[in-house]
Parts: C-alpha cells; sequence; structure tokens
C-alpha cells in the first residue's frame, strides 16, 4: 500500500472523518498483518462514494473532499447504528 | 435511504423552531425553514404545520452541541438530523458556530441546509449524485430558483408517493401535441443532418434514418439552453447551433456551449431597438443568415460578421405569399421552409419563387 505524503494532522483528521461518516473501525489482528488496512479500504469506499480516482490512500483530492463543509447526518441513536 | 424503512407512518407532521441564529432575522429563518419544508411538501402528501410549543416531530434548534456527536466550529459539519422516529427522531440540528445567510453565499445558505437536512428528517440517506440535495457537502443555490433534483424526487417520492392532485396545484406543463394541426412551432433548424424542432420546453429530432421524430427535452440535449426560444439556426461551417431567446444568443457545437456565449443581440448586428427575433435562417449558398423580425428582415453576412446595408427590407417583398409574421424558418435539400402560423411555405430562395404551401407538421411525418 503507497505511503501518501500527509501530516500526522491531516491523517488523524481523516481517521476522524472516516470514523464519523463511513464507520471506520480499527481493527487488529490479522488482516492487519496481510497489510489490509481498514483505513485504505475506507478511503477507496469514501473515494468511490463522491467519484474520486479510487487509489485507496490519502491524496490532496480526498483530503480536500473531506475538508468541505457538510452535513452530518444521524440515524436514531437508540438504534446504536452508523451515521 | 436509511434502511429498515425509516419513515414517518403519517402524512401530516409538526414543526417546532426551538430558537434562533444571530446571523439571521426571526423572519428569515421562519420563512427560510418554512421553504425548506416545502420542498418535500411541493413533491409528496406530507404537510407540516408548525407549532410553538410542546414537542413536535420535527424540533429544529441552532446550537453548538451536545447529542453524542458535537459540532466542530466553523466550517466542516453544519448541522445534522435524526432519522424519523421518536424523540429526537426527526429533529434537525444546526451548528450556531457557521455564518447563517438567508440567500448570500457570503456564508451559508439557511434554507439549502435545512431542506437538506429535513430530508434526513423524512428518512432520506445522502445522495451519491452530485447535484442532488441529499449529497453531502454543500454547496452554494440561488434559493429563489431552488428546483428539488429529480434524485431527491425519486427518493422522497419511494417513501411517501407522489403528491396527491388538488384543484390549487398548478397542472404539470403538458407535452404539446407537435402533430396538432393548430400547432405553432417556436423555431425549426437543422444540425448535423438532422432537423430540429423546438416548442416550449421541448424538442423532436428528425432524422434520415428514423420514421418518427425523437422528442425530449431541450436541457436534455443542452443543459445551458434556454426554453420556450424564439428562434434557431445553423452554421455548418462552425459547426454551431445558435438559439435565440429575447434579447440574448447561446451557441452550442455539438453538445457544448460556445465559450462568449450568451451574447446579445447586438453582438449580430442587430439594432438595439430589436427586442426579439421571430425566426432565423441561414443560406448555406451566400453564407448570409436572415433574421425576421416582425415583418420586416435582415440579412447578416456570417463571414464579415457584420449586418448588410440595406436592411430591413419587408418581408412579403421577398416572399411571395407570406403576409403573416414568420415563426420559424431553416433550409433544406436546397429549399428554404418559411413557418408562418400552422403553414410551411417552401421557397427557392435565390428567385424567390413558392413552391409549396404545407402544414407545420409536413416534416414531423405525423400519421
Amino acid at each position: 500500500v503507497p505511503l501518501s505524503e500527509v501530516s500526522m494532522e491531516d491523517e488523524s483528521f481523516a481517521k476522524n472523518y472516516l470514523k464519523k461518516f463511513f464507520n471506520l473501525t480499527e481493527e487488529e489482528g490479522p488482516a492487519v498483518r496481510r497489510g489490509i488496512s481498514p483505513l485504505n479500504k475506507k478511503l477507496a469506499e469514501m473515494q468511490r462514494f463522491f467519484g474520486l480516482k479510487i487509489t485507496g490512500s490519502l491524496d490532496a483530492d480526498t483530503l480536500a473532499m473531506m475538508k468541505k463543509p457538510r452535513c452530518g447526518e444521524y440515524i436514531s441513536p437508540y438504534r446504536h447504528t452508523h451515521t | 435511504l436509511f434502511g429498515n424503512n425509516f419513515k414517518w407512518q403519517k402524512r401530516s407532521l409538526t414543526y417546532r423552531i426551538e430558537n434562533y441564529t444571530p446571523d439571521m432575522s426571526v423572519a428569515e429563518v421562519d420563512y427560510s425553514i418554512d421553504k425548506a419544508l416545502q420542498v418535500w411538501a411541493k413533491v409528496t402528501p406530507l404537510k407540516f404545520q408548525r407549532i410553538y410549543s410542546g414537542i413536535a416531530d420535527i424540533m429544529i434548534s441552532f446550537v453548538q452541541h451536545g447529542d453524542y456527536n458535537s459540532f466542530d466550529g466553523p466550517g466542516k459539519t453544519l448541522a445534522h438530523a435524526f432519522a424519523p422516529g421518536d424523540g429526537l427522531g426527526g429533529d434537525a440540528h444546526f451548528d450556531d458556530d457557521e455564518f447563517f445567510t438567508f440567500r448570500s453565499n457570503r456564508g451559508v445558505v439557511l434554507f439549502i441546509v435545512a431542506a437538506h437536512e429535513f430530508g434526513h428528517s423524512l428518512g432520506l440517506a445522502h445522495s451519491s449524485v452530485p447535484g442532488a440535495l441529499m449529497y453531502p457537502t454543500y454547496s452554494y443555490r440561488n434559493p429563489d430558483t431552488f428546483v428539488l433534483p429529480q434524485d431527491d424526487v425519486r427518493g422522497i417520492q419511494y417513501l411517501y408517493g407522489e403528491k396527491d392532485p388538488s384543484v390549487d396545484d398548478p397542472k404539470p406543463p403538458t407535452t404539446p401535441d407537435v402533430c396538432d394541426s393548430t400547432m405553432v412551432l417556436d423555431a425549426v433548424t437543422t444540425h448535423r443532418g438532422e432537423i430540429i424542432f423546438f416548442k416550449d420546453s421541448f424538442l423532436w429530432r428528425s432524422y434520415p434514418q428514423s420514421q418518427t421524430p425523437q422528442q425530449s427535452l431541450i436541457r436534455s440535449l443542452w443543459p445551458s439552453a434556454p426554453v420556450d426560444i424564439d428562434a434557431a439556426y445553423e452554421n455548418r461551417q462552425l459547426d454551431t447551433v445558435f438559439l435565440f431567446k429575447g434579447r440574448k444568443v447561446w451557441a452550442f457545437t455539438g453538445n457544448q456551449p460556445v465559450r462568449g456565449y450568451p451574447k446579445t443581440l447586438t453582438a449580430f448586428g442587430l439594432p438595439k431597438a430589436v427586442r426579439k427575433v421571430d425566426a432565423a435562417l441561414h443560406d448555406v449558398n451566400s453564407g448570409k443568415t436572415l433574421f425576421f423580425v416582425g415583418n420586416s428582415y435582415f440579412s447578416y453576412d456570417e463571414s464579415r460578421k457584420t449586418m448588410e446595408q440595406g436592411y430591413p427590407r419587408l418581408v412579403n417583398q421577398a416572399f411571395t405569399g407570406l403576409t403573416r409574421r414568420v415563426t420559424a424558418a431553416f433550409q433544406h435539400k436546397g429549399f428554404t421552409y418559411i413557418y408562418s402560423g400552422p403553414y410551411m411555405y417552401e421557397y427557392d430562395l435565390g428567385t424567390g419563387t413558392l413552391h409549396r404551401v404545407l402544414r407545420n407538421s409536413y416534416f414531423l411525418r405525423c400519421t
């Protein structure tokens, strides 16, 4: 998986964005040892949703989309489901 | 959609505005919220009633945070809303760290954000269609000209159905019957081997290979084109179609708008006093374009890009038998066709000879 040239701050921002809007959960275990990062999977999912080039990495276009003002949708908290 | 069929089981919903942002007047907030709800009411059987105390289905507030998910200061998240349900269900919260506006693009237009959030309040999730209202990122739109995009209409009508027809509702525009013998077309032009007929927001494309013309919307071919146009013509040398409406002219090459357009009629040398043209005819042989205005016409030299001297001239002096206003015109296989009312006159432009008088529907192959 290519390393993206982003700052720690941007990576942290992106992780929070993906947790909030794309259900990113940070897992441990065999999946990570095989090099399949949940972060990269969720990046690809986000890129697919927004019609961006699907790279699975935090490139400039993806970061720019994450920084756009947006809605934070919600489902009833009583059902404990994702946003 | 959210899944699990999150939608209201009733059609009458209440809403309450709990507090106000200091960025706008109370009246502006009230109006924006009501208008945002009407976006959905217009296309479904849903009705919204405002209440001023107690618990409404849709509680609306401007806050900086609290419920499981704090807002984040100016920018980023602007608002959120809950899917239909009891308690917080249906409620919409707006981040009061944003600068909300009534219609100015110097801030965030409340109407647009509210209309989006109320989509969630009614059971819609986010759309991946970039032009949809339910697309998650904010983009400025003029609230005065806002029309709910089709993707959103399909989504909300999937949940609640279409609006009940009502005597008070304006009737949706009907497709004109292009084969109606009394039909008066807005304009006709050739376009890359086809003939295109215009009426209202529709066009009909007649191909040599097809039996019947293909009907579609003008804006499905040219999204930025006007509707209810006055005139149209094709300049084949430029591979460009020109559309006229009022004092403006649009130009398209294929389905792409030509840079620099729309222009005004004066760019074609027409006098400022001319408010609209009735029809336009490009003569392939001479390279001149005739603009019909009332009972006169002008001649524009396309290569020199100037109006010819000695114009305007009277239409009935050049076109025998033409006594009424010209409504459309085009050339096809060496003949010039001038539409006037429900009739079409076939001329030899070189000699001014009238060959035939036909019905408007002649090229439309009406049966």
